[in-house]
């Protein structure tokens, strides 16, 4: 008997090729219901640190796409962990699987409910790894979330992380976007 | 009730053979 998740969830990967437009770039790979499934997922894939820069992978909730323009994502926002190039080699691939076994297995109280998805960027300048939620006006659901991701990362205090509204990242006019939101 | 795993619990699940 394999253990049920709360949630049926699809990994997204995303390979940049400047010949394909950036929807034509993301693919479904497959869905996952089950802690056996998703274990048998992640063994059998390249982790992120093998990734070529400019891939990203996704897990977000069944009937959820990893784009801002989806109804869920789109009054939403996201916790932002910016890695610094050698952190590739030392901790982004444990950030990344203590970030999937946060959201998989609920890890935010009443708030899961508001969790959209996860997102791994694989750049040349530095990796991002993010939460994504569904509403950035809900206040003390994105806090609690934001503290409980800092906290399944094993992220110390004097660590600030940032929330940024999605609408907020699509208009900005510059690389930085305001955070709406810090723990 | 509502299926929430820790993360302990659900390491223990990463090596275990599919058949037993």
């Amino acid at each position: 008997l394999k253990h049920p998740l709360e949630n049926r969830w699809a990994l997204w990967f995303y390979k940049n090729d400047k010949s394909k437009t950036w929807q034509e770039n993301l693919r479904l790979i497959t869905k996952f219901d089950t802690v056996e499934d998703f274990w048998a997922l992640y063994n059998n894939i390249k982790v992120a640190s093998k990734l070529s820069s400019g891939c990203d992978y996704s897990v977000f909730k069944d009937g959820i796409e990893p784009m801002w323009e989806d109804r869920s994502n789109k009054c939403g926002g996201r916790w932002l962990i910016t890695l610094s190039k050698q952190q590739r080699h030392t901790e982004l691939d444990r950030f990344w699987l203590d970030t999937l076994l946060c959201i998989i297995g609920e890890g935010f109280d009443v708030y899961s409910a508001d969790v959209c998805g996860a997102v791994i960027n694989v750049r040349a300048k530095g990796d991002k790894i993010a939460i994504w939620t569904t509403n950035a006006e809900n206040r003390e659901a994105v806090t609690c979330i934001g503290r409980k991701f800092k906290e399944g990362l094993g992220l110390p205090a004097k660590i600030v992380i940032g929330y940024q509204a999605h609408a907020d990242t699509a208009t900005k006019s510059n690389s930085i976007t305001k955070n709406k939101f810090v723990v | 009730g509502k299926k929430q795993y820790d993360r302990e619990f659900l390491l223990g699940f990463q090596f275990m053979p599919a058949c037993v």
